[in-house]
């Protein structure tokens, strides 16, 4: 690793993001941005606040060519992006080129790991000759993105080891936390196999092999209707009765379903939820009936429940919540209408609710909405479920689609009368 | 230069250029840097870019040329400084 001989001496960092790019949406680029920040928390005692307005310590802006710093960008291919190393006034600023094809796949340039990448700048590292490290200066997409030893150990020469604190972004089974968890407990999803789920991995959902231990049976995932469904930390969830799913791009992990008042601890018991979201921030947002619970990971926040009409919702429960990416507000769903909330304003927007009939091809009462990593947007109701394009504003052509087949890894295509069967 | 590396004129200025930019070689006369200053440069690229570190601008090290990379510079304090000085 290489040290520039400059670092922060606070470690408390707070960063902006100016503009994003128009070839994903706000709430992919904010994702993909806070996740890389992420990376560097886990190993070190490092914080990072998203801004919204004014002066923050590491400024992030998607330019092209010559853009004022010295240093222009090249156009598609060659440089993706630079940083600033830590200092005063431009330290630290880390700037992409809106000239590459930005993606959240292999495809192209992927935000997230170029990101990764330009804040260990941002935070001191210089490029590493050490062979396939993250601060290496050649682009090459890592499926999944892990720091190396040699990364680690040169961003802890700066900043030292995580210190002991409450975890704020990791999603960890309550079994896993619990010395005297009970396989056997009455209160336990009777097919959740019989040792403790085991730790999924952070941020590296995607390429865990199954356990052997792992029960033969594989848990029904052919629901004739969901609850909720969210994407959280890019992961999907999907909420039934009292119980939760989590799923990586291969399916749903070991040690699932399992109950979600025992991993969101404070959410009513043995009952369900009605919708739920990751807010701006990464805080989780569930509702329930006519309250709603606001979540650091799985630990709830002070004063929590909270009455729905804090947001400006007059009814008595919502069916679907989500956060648009086309704008970066939040959408609630009930019955027939919706309503758009300014999360970052705190404030219902003018002139809502409005009647469901604006988002074309989407039915009434829907079960769950969410905006996938791919940027497009779902909505589910029963067994089916709507693609959504935010260009044309109207579901896309094929839809609806078998939500239990192409989404939960139910292997029957539900909707014909024996479809239980 | 270009017949010592057995590159071509215009792949040596590329090259040349690239290493410059990414501070494996100061920024000042051309003229003034020996063959010796310009195949260590390389070696130097060829070990970040995980190449054999041949001292050549062999068709590898032109490839990796072309890969897309971060915009900050390798070295840093050769061509930071001058362009400092500057």
């Amino acid at each position: 690793y290489a040290l520039v001989g400059y670092y922060w001496q606070k470690k408390n960092l707070t960063y902006r993001i100016v503009r994003t790019t128009p070839q994903l949406s706000p709430y992919v680029v904010h994702d993909a941005i806070r996740r890389a920040f992420n990376v560097w928390s886990d190993v070190t005692p490092l914080t990072f606040t998203e801004k919204f307005h004014g002066e923050a310590d590491i400024m992030i802006d998607f330019l092209w060519g010559f853009h004022g710093d010295g240093n222009p960008f090249d156009g598609p291919g060659n440089t993706l992006a630079h940083a600033f190393f830590p200092g005063p006034r431009r330290g630290g600023d880390t700037h992409f080129d809106e000239e590459e094809k930005w993606t959240m796949t292999k495809e192209g340039a992927n935000l997230f790991q170029v990101a990764t990448h330009e804040f260990g700048h941002a935070l001191g590292l210089g490029h590493s000759s050490e062979h396939n490290t993250i601060m290496g200066p050649f682009y090459r997409y890592r499926d999944p993105l892990q720091l190396t030893e040699d990364d680690i150990r040169g961003i802890q020469q700066l900043y030292g080891a995580p210190e002991e604190r409450r975890p704020k972004q990791p999603l960890t089974p309550v079994a896993t936390q619990k010395p005297n968890f009970q396989p056997n407990h009455p209160e336990h999803v009777p097919n959740t196999p019989e040792r403790p789920p085991q730790r999924p991995p952070v941020h590296t959902p995607d390429r865990r092999p199954h356990t052997p231990n792992h029960p033969a049976t594989p848990p029904d995932t052919c629901f004739p209707s969901i609850d909720a469904v969210a994407v959280i930390r890019s992961e999907l969830f999907v909420f039934k009765d009292r119980h939760f799913y989590r799923y990586h791009d291969k399916g749903l992990y070991p040690g699932y379903p399992a109950m979600t008042s025992r991993f969101w601890r404070s959410l009513p018991r043995g009952t369900h939820v009605d919708a739920v979201y990751e807010r701006y921030d990464g805080k989780i947002v569930f509702f329930k009936d006519a309250q709603y619970w606001v979540f650091d990971g799985n630990y709830l926040e002070s004063s929590y429940p909270r009455p729905i009409r804090d947001y400006g919702l007059h009814v008595q429960s919502v069916d679907a919540a989500f956060v648009w990416g086309h704008n970066g507000k939040t959408y609630f769903f009930k019955g027939n209408r919706y309503w758009r909330y300014d999360d970052i304003e705190k404030k219902m927007d003018r002139g809502y609710p409005k009647n469901i009939d604006r988002w074309e091809g989407v039915p009434n009462n829907l079960d769950g909405i969410m905006q996938w990593t791919d940027g497009l947007t779902y909505f589910f109701k029963g067994t089916k479920y709507w693609r959504f394009n935010d260009i044309t504003m109207r579901v896309e052509e094929g839809y609806p689609r078998s939500a239990p087949h192409d989404w939960f890894g139910c292997r029957k295509v539900l909707g014909t009368p024996n479809d239980r069967d | 230069a270009a017949s010592i590396l057995n590159v071509t004129n215009a792949d040596l200025s590329k090259g040349v250029d690239y290493l410059m930019k990414f501070g494996y070689l100061k920024q000042d006369d051309r003229k003034m840097r020996t063959g010796e200053e310009l195949r260590e440069a390389i070696m130097t690229m060829q070990r970040f870019g995980g190449l054999d570190e041949t001292g050549q601008l062999d068709a590898d090290t032109l490839q990796l040329m072309q890969t897309p990379r971060c915009g900050v510079a390798d070295i840093i304090g050769t061509a930071e400084t001058t362009r400092r000085k500057r």
